[in-house]
């Protein structure tokens, strides 16, 4: 009828406890995991490097150390801000925040241990293993023995006759405790009642409360706890709610604002095909991002498109450092942006949109314009003017890589020989992809059935613009055929998750470190429109880029040339829809193109042969 | 036939921009 | 936002509007565009009946035009006259046809000088315009392997070799036995691989 309050403080700290246990115990070890797992574990590309230049005794700065030393320091400041891959992982906010609660557990342990009521009422627990003085895991023989032993020194008729009054009744209540732990041990009807009630007389009593002091709900603190709970309740609760509900509701699946990805839609439903598909349409696009307008709500779109072509063109903006700001967030913002567009793009069918959003990708991470000269303008130090105005017909890296290093130091206008070098280092390290072999394979099938679900096999080989080129028949086919093990066929696709992830692209303008990926579009040759979403690939082994082939100093592929140290990179791409029902043969332009460099793209036609 | 129209008459802002592409 | 004209019948839009250009502006244009052109063609038209039918006296006139400049093609030194008449033919077709007339007829009639008009550009060194030609033409739903044979040519004239390549692929998918593509595209990948050292 009546809950008594917690007036002695004997509840409460073990309600606060287990409450504060729940939740510092799974967040302590997740936290612990967090850090002790890989501290960004080196990539392999960078791991190859550093054991060659060791063997060689070599010195060579890997590619991310360049990266650090080409960004700028105002980059650098803005993704302390903003990146969070970059926060460190040991002083943080929630860090702070288990250490407090680990504090505050220990001063209730504290308390506990100190509360003269709390030991009072633990120690009124019948214990008989510790009555009987034995381990709890005590046979029956030592239970026996043992009693014996303290039943003789308690019993009260062999008492010593010179013990006082109050000694002796304590000494009565010992012996009644410990006849009582015997029983509780030996005796059944006893024994039940110990572990059902854990006391050999059965139930005592029991006292039921409300685990709060008493000057938090009686008394002038009562309304304030009343306050704290309805706002809880009916104010705080509802608000996280719903502001988690419009969150989720106004992002699409793929992370962008529902509104953007409707003014994209609508740029497709409406688009015309007078309208000619460059980058600065797409930029155009982007800039009626709901996103910017939610981060710089007084800023127009024509502004952001201008910040947009700044730094694409890397347009000097030191006069304005707010404004450089603003740049470096909508930029970084555009990454998710495009992979958006070139979603909805996928499913608009429209395959122009879906490449110039990939081309426009390119320019955003490099800062580097869409024209003949990109290739070579994405590598870092080279002097512009110079390069545009020289006589040489070079536009591509490969081409470069033909020429002496005095001449490509010349003809880039790069005067410093340690900026040249890091050039090249940039330059020799952009992954080309050669095609070996593409297919569509069933699983378990020599060719392709009607209506059969296939999949897109596509063998390339990584090689570095600076590679002498390598014949396709160098390879002998049998390390160009997909495996057959049972395991393979149930899954093809699992092995590619067991690639390392692509390294962290040199993209110094760009103001969040990335890595590269590659972006895989299947469209029928027919009318050359997409069939499905994008299949975009994270992972490939990079370690053929670290092999010496300098194509100018290896005039012949010699003998000695062992297809075996190259590795053969497998690109393995799902379809969405089953083979056509009718026999025949139908073109596929399959176009793989990166989303960070220049001049490591895939296009090519492959047949699927339809037959029974 | 008008949409046929615009398209041919939309090859002259074509050919400027194929002009400062390549 | 519509401003009506009484006298010529025509409709534009209102001037405040026309200040700020935005993407439903550009679709509101094109549309009083197109009311204002079917508005003078029925204005013009003496047909009360309003048939598919092609006018005729507008078909003599293109054909009149079309005639000179295959003529003018057998004289080899008149080519850049003849390329002056079918390019006339065609705007006269695209431009003075009334609108409903049979769909059918009018896309026939384009796609058929536009070849010709094609090769007399390739002919006469004019391959940017040769390509936008051909890119008309394939968005007009010609996908034959003679308009990316032709368009591959244009666009390895204009030294870009990728983007010949990948028309050349496209050709030799629907004719993977075609010569001509065949030899062009030896030539695409050669190229490239020159291109790319």
């Amino acid at each position: 009828l009546n809950y008594d309050y917690d007036e002695q403080g004997e509840t409460w700290p073990f309600f606060l406890l287990t409450l504060l246990l729940v939740l510092l115990i799974p967040s302590t070890l997740i936290q612990f995991w967090r850090i002790i797992k890989n501290n960004d574990s080196e990539d392999e590309v960078t791991r190859k490097y550093k054991e060659i230049n060791k063997k060689a005794g070599r010195d060579v700065v890997p590619l991310e150390e360049l990266n650090e030393l080409y960004t700028d320091d105002k980059i650098k400041k803005f993704r302390k801000k903003f990146d969070h891959s970059s926060k460190s992982k040991i002083l943080n906010l929630r860090n702070l925040l288990i250490i407090i609660g680990w504090v505050i557990v220990s001063v209730l342990v504290q308390r506990i241990s100190n509360n003269d009521a709390i030991k009072e009422a633990a120690s009124g627990m019948f214990d008989p293993y510790e009555l009987l003085g034995i381990s709890t895991s005590a046979s029956e023989r030592d239970i026996k023995s043992a009693y014996r032993k303290l039943s003789v020194k308690f019993h009260p008729d062999k008492l010593s006759k010179d013990l006082s009054e109050k000694e002796r009744t304590t000494m009565e209540e010992m012996y009644v405790q410990i006849t009582k732990a015997y029983e509780a041990l030996t005796d059944e009807a006893m024994r039940e009642n110990f572990l059902k009630y854990g006391h050999p007389d059965g139930p005592q009593s029991t006292t039921h409360g409300i685990a709060l002091p008493q000057f938090l709900v009686e008394g002038a603190a009562s309304p304030l706890l009343v306050f704290a709970y309805v706002s809880l309740l009916a104010l705080i609760l509802p608000y996280i709610v719903s502001k988690w509900w419009s969150r989720t509701q106004s992002y699409t699946k793929k992370g962008i604002h529902v509104n953007t990805a409707s003014y994209f839609a609508d740029r497709l439903v409406n688009y015309k095909p007078s309208e000619v598909v460059t980058t600065n349409l797409i930029i155009n696009w982007l800039s009626h991002a709901e996103e910017f307008q939610i981060f710089f709500p007084n800023k127009t779109p024509a502004y952001f498109e201008k910040l947009l072509l700044n730094h694409i063109n890397r347009v000097p903006m030191d006069e304005n450092p707010t404004d450089v700001l603003i740049k470096y967030r909508i930029v970084a913002k555009c990454h998710s942006l495009l992979y958006g567009l070139l979603d909805i793009a996928s499913g608009f069918r429209n395959t122009d949109i879906a490449l110039a959003a990939l081309d426009t990708f390119k320019c955003l991470v490099q800062a580097v314009p869409h024209n003949q000269y990109s290739q070579i303008l994405q590598l870092p130090n080279v002097n512009k003017e110079h390069f545009i105005d020289s006589t040489e017909d070079v536009y591509t890296v490969g081409k470069l890589f033909t020429f002496e290093d005095n001449k490509i130091q010349k003809m880039l206008g790069i005067e410093d020989k340690d900026q040249f070098e890091h050039t090249m280092k940039v330059a020799s390290n952009i992954p080309v992809l050669k095609l070996l072999k593409a297919d569509f394979i069933v699983p378990g099938e020599k060719h392709v059935t009607p209506s059969a679900m296939a999949y897109i096999s596509v063998k390339v080989l990584v090689r570095s613009p600076k590679h002498k080129f390598i014949p396709l028949k160098k390879f002998p086919d049998e390390t160009l055929q997909e495996p057959t093990d049972f395991d393979f066929l149930k899954d093809p696709f699992a092995s590619m998750n067991e690639k390392p992830l692509l390294p962290y692209s040199f993209a110094p303008f760009f103001p969040s470190s990335r890595r590269n990926a590659w972006c895989c579009l299947v469209a029928l040759q027919k009318d050359l429109k997409i069939l499905q979403s994008p299949f975009i690939l994270e992972r490939l082994s990079l370690t053929n880029l670290t092999k010496d082939l300098d194509k100018r100093v290896l005039k012949e592929l010699g003998d000695d040339f062992d297809p075996k140290d190259w590795e053969i990179g497998s690109i393995r791409i799902p379809l969405a829809q089953a083979a056509p029902p009718e026999k025949g043969d139908f073109p596929f332009r399959i176009i793989i193109k990166s989303t960070d460099y220049f001049g490591c793209d895939l296009d090519f036609t492959i047949f699927m042969h339809v037959s029974d | 036939n008008q949409a046929l129209a615009r398209r041919y008459q939309s090859i002259l802002k074509r050919k400027e921009v194929a002009i400062e592409k390549w | 936002t519509i401003d009506y004209n009484a006298n010529s019948k025509l409709i534009s839009i209102a001037k405040d509007l026309a200040a700020e250009p935005s993407a439903d502006y550009e679709s509101l244009e094109i549309n009083v565009n197109q009311i204002n052109r079917l508005t003078k063609g029925l204005i013009e038209t003496t047909n009360p009946n309003f048939t598919p039918e092609p006018n005729a006296e507008l078909s003599k006139v293109i054909k009149g035009l079309f005639d000179t400049g295959m003529k003018n093609i057998a004289q080899q030194k008149k080519l850049p006259e003849a390329l002056k008449n079918i390019s006339l033919a065609i705007d006269t077709s695209t431009t003075k046809r009334y609108p409903w007339e049979a769909f059918a007829i009018q896309l026939q009639e384009l796609q058929f000088m536009l070849r010709q008009k094609v090769d007399l550009e390739l002919v006469t060194l004019k391959y940017l315009d040769a390509i936008q030609d051909l890119d008309m033409l394939l968005n007009t739903g010609m996908i034959h392997a003679d308009v990316f044979l032709r368009k591959t040519d244009a666009l390895l004239r204009l030294k870009q070799w990728e983007l010949a390549r990948i028309e050349c692929e496209r050709g030799l998918s629907l004719d993977p036995k075609n010569p001509k593509l065949n030899a062009l595209m030896l030539q695409c990948v050669t190229l490239l691989a020159e291109y790319n050292g």
